[in-house]
């Protein structure tokens, strides 16, 4: 189970973002690959949320959210229709 | 919808609405199961070019081309990545990867918000009249998130992200998943972002009651919209052998029963399953079953698929009795089959007769469309209750609106009943819920946005709380279904909305997205908490003192220790009419005193604020009790209510 991919929202501390970085994606999709070199972005939010949303295993979401920048790594939940 | 433009008195004031290109350039988006272009009430006859704001996009996919879009249908799109990664590629022989409405959910949402006017809509006769959406101006955006198997938060955080980048006015999100604390909830998140854009956001309550503590999407920045009835029913009438009526609800339509009552018989005693009450697939014995009417009990599955399944079984109808759980609530479906759904009450006499009778026989009776049924609007069993789990100190929901057996636009791919086996089409289908509630709101905040271009989100949802009713016209409370008894401000918020009223509010109680972070800096979030959900450093000053008291929300929720004690919220109104002095008047039942300081507010010119101060003191009283109470202020003309809710 601690290799099965879930997807996650990455929170970025957008503030925090490293000098060496001009654009905030290249930031983002570093930071995915320091933690998972396979791991793909969802998605990548720019007015609701700083951050993106990508498939990683229990440990790779746990290494994500002990990295520089990050805010949390929250899981994914499901809605329903009312 | 046909009937809640009269209901609301939109029909009767149509005057006072403004028809100009304001109106026509408010956009209301609606996240959902995606749109059915082909539905008349997306008509753009008449309509103006599409408004410059506009940067959205009408994206391609199963059986949906750009020319699905129009002047009105202004665009769609589909999210479906955080979908496909968790449960594979979409089946495209199930469901369309587009912006295509194969369930109807999301065109009866949006075409209830801002459908165009279309004569002579009906399901199958019933609710007859000329449909339209509460903004007939305004436009639409479709962005399907939910899926067969479900809405996902990494396609509804995008889906709103782009809506944002698109430029809509109004958020129309009929959906909610579980309780959790505002920066953890994607939906609280990105009403957040939307809501400092100047977007409102309006989301169903839920159906999770009459349990207390039951709502979804509690966000003080997020206006909850709970559910109310009409005066509209479809009664179908269970006739009995010993030549008893009784009254329930049908959508019916097709071949008649035989003129003649038939066996009668309780689906638990013709099945050999330990639930065979039920009426789940397969669990009724065909050979006792044929050729009789079976009462089934409600719950676990769908309402229309017991239908299904006594029909498989050969049964020629249904009574549908409602247990416990739902009370008196009747919720009319278009089943399959001759029949018929009852109320608790009811079917305790229904069952004491089949039960006690050797032969029992029975028939149902078909009425069609009845208007002007009193009391109305009751507030629906279903309809998800406070007080609010995750900020007691924020009354929720915000108001109701009708949400029981609404009649709005349907997908061309499904049946009004949804089961696969449903073979028919129509254009109107009506169904019930606060995902039919929530997007009358959103369309009247439309309305509103047209009439007051410059209003913020907060300001519109205090017009629409604090012009909403709470009393019938001969002064007794509006009813909770469930109960039968008076609702309470946990059930119905500030009351049921009132459009025509809240056009003119004479005060509002505004907020920013400032005010809200005080309210995080309240509830004591870290700095990194509300950078998830503000996308920003802000810090709390040390040392402040933040309460939650402070927001100046519409209404007033006071959590307490069971000693009692006392309670101060401060409350800043602003002047949105002519000038004017307001007096102040309060009412509450014996558990709580309400002091309020000044007790006069004095506006010389239009956006002038003024300031006051509420006390509470109340005693002692048994943890879970909840008193009640309500503050206004008028002028003479205008009404600025303001519910009270008090829990111990």
């Amino acid at each position: 189970t601690a290799e099965k991919k879930e997807t996650y929202i990455v929170h970025m501390a957008k503030s925090e973002m490293p000098g060496e970085f001009v654009d905030h994606t290249r930031w983002y999709d570093a930071s995915l690959k320091s933690v998972s070199g396979e791991a793909e972005m969802l998605y990548t939010y720019t007015n609701v949320v700083h951050g993106f949303s990508t498939r990683l295993t229990p440990d790779e979401a746990r290494s994500m959210e002990a990295r520089p920048g990050i805010l949390s790594v929250l899981p994914e939940s499901r809605y329903d229709l009312h | 919808t046909t009937r809640t433009p009269s209901f609301l008195g939109l029909d009767q004031n149509a005057a006072m609405f403004p028809e100009s290109d304001s109106a026509r350039d408010v956009i209301v988006g609606v996240l959902d199961t995606g749109v059915w272009p082909e539905s008349p009430s997306f008509d753009d006859t008449g309509f103006s070019a599409v408004p410059s704001s506009w940067r959205g996009e009408c994206e391609i996919g199963t059986n949906f081309t750009k020319s699905n879009c129009n002047k009105k249908l202004i665009g769609a799109r589909f999210f479906a990545r955080g979908y496909e990664a968790t449960l594979g590629p979409i089946d495209e022989t199930k469901e369309s990867r587009s912006p295509r409405d194969d369930d109807g959910h999301g065109t009866h949402t949006s075409t209830t918000a801002a459908g165009s006017v279309v004569s002579g809509a009906s399901l199958f006769g019933y609710a007859p009249g000329t449909a339209r959406g509460m903004a007939p101006q305004a436009r639409i955006a479709a962005y399907k998130v939910c899926w067969i198997g479900g809405c996902f938060s990494s396609d509804i955080l995008a889906a709103l992200d782009k809506a944002i980048d698109d430029n809509v006015n109004v958020l129309s999100l009929s959906l909610g998943g579980g309780m959790s604390d505002f920066f953890r909830d994607s939906v609280a998140i990105a009403a957040f972002a939307a809501m400092e854009k100047g977007i409102l956001v309006s989301c169903s309550a839920g159906n999770a009651g009459p349990t207390s503590y039951s709502l979804s999407n509690v966000a003080p920045w997020i206006t909850t919209v709970g559910a109310g009835t009409l005066d509209r029913d479809f009664p179908a009438f269970v006739s009995l052998g010993n030549g008893k009526n009784f009254s329930g609800v049908s959508l019916f339509k097709g071949g008649a029963l035989p003129e003649k009552l038939l066996p009668f018989v309780y689906a638990g005693n013709v099945s050999n399953a330990s639930d065979g009450n039920l009426c789940m697939t397969g669990s009724l014995i065909p050979e006792k079953v044929r050729g009789k009417i079976v009462l089934c009990d409600r719950g676990v599955n769908p309402r229309v698929q017991k239908g299904s399944v006594v029909k498989d079984a050969g049964g020629l109808g249904m009574v549908l009795a409602n247990t416990a759980a739902n009370g008196d609530e009747l919720v009319a479906d278009a089943h399959l089959l001759p029949a018929t759904t009852v109320g608790e009450t009811t079917a305790k006499e229904i069952k004491d007769y089949l039960f006690s009778d050797p032969n029992p026989t029975a028939t149902v009776l078909f009425e069609g469309t009845k208007v002007g049924i009193e009391p109305s609007p009751v507030v629906a069993a279903f309809s998800s209750r406070g007080p609010n789990s995750i900020t007691p100190q924020i009354l929720k929901p915000d108001l109701i609106a009708p949400g029981v057996n609404i009649l709005a636009g349907w997908s061309g791919a499904v049946g009004p009943t949804g089961l696969a086996e449903d073979a028919r089409r129509v254009g109107f289908n009506i169904i019930s819920g606060t995902s039919m509630s929530c997007p009358h709101v959103s369309g009247l905040a439309a309305l509103l946005k047209a009439a007051h271009p410059e209003w913020s989100p907060a300001a519109i949802r205090s017009a629409l709380m604090t012009t909403a009713y709470t009393a019938y016209k001969n002064g007794k409370v509006i009813q909770d279904v469930s109960t039968g008894k008076p609702s309470t401000a946990f059930d119905h918020g500030a009351g049921h909305v009132d459009p025509v009223s809240a056009l003119n509010p004479g005060l509002v109680y505004d907020l920013d997205a400032e005010d809200y972070l005080n309210f995080l800096c309240a509830l004591n979030y870290t700095a990194s908490q509300i950078n998830s959900l503000a996308r920003r450093n802000f810090s709390c000053v040390a040392g402040k003192s933040y309460s939650v008291n402070d927001l100046n929300y519409p209404s007033f929720a006071i959590s307490l220790e069971a000693r009692g004690g006392v309670v101060k919220h401060t409350r800043t109104l602003t002047n949105v009419g002519p000038p004017g002095t307001y007096k102040v008047s309060v009412a509450s039942d014996d558990s709580v005193k309400i002091a309020v300081e000044p007790q006069s507010l004095t506006f010389g010119q239009s956006n002038e604020k003024k300031s006051y101060s509420v006390t509470f003191t109340a005693g002692a009283m048994p943890a879970n009790a909840n008193g009640f109470g309500r503050i206004e202020w008028s002028d003479g003309k205008r009404v600025v209510g303001s519910p009270v809710a008090v829990s111990w």
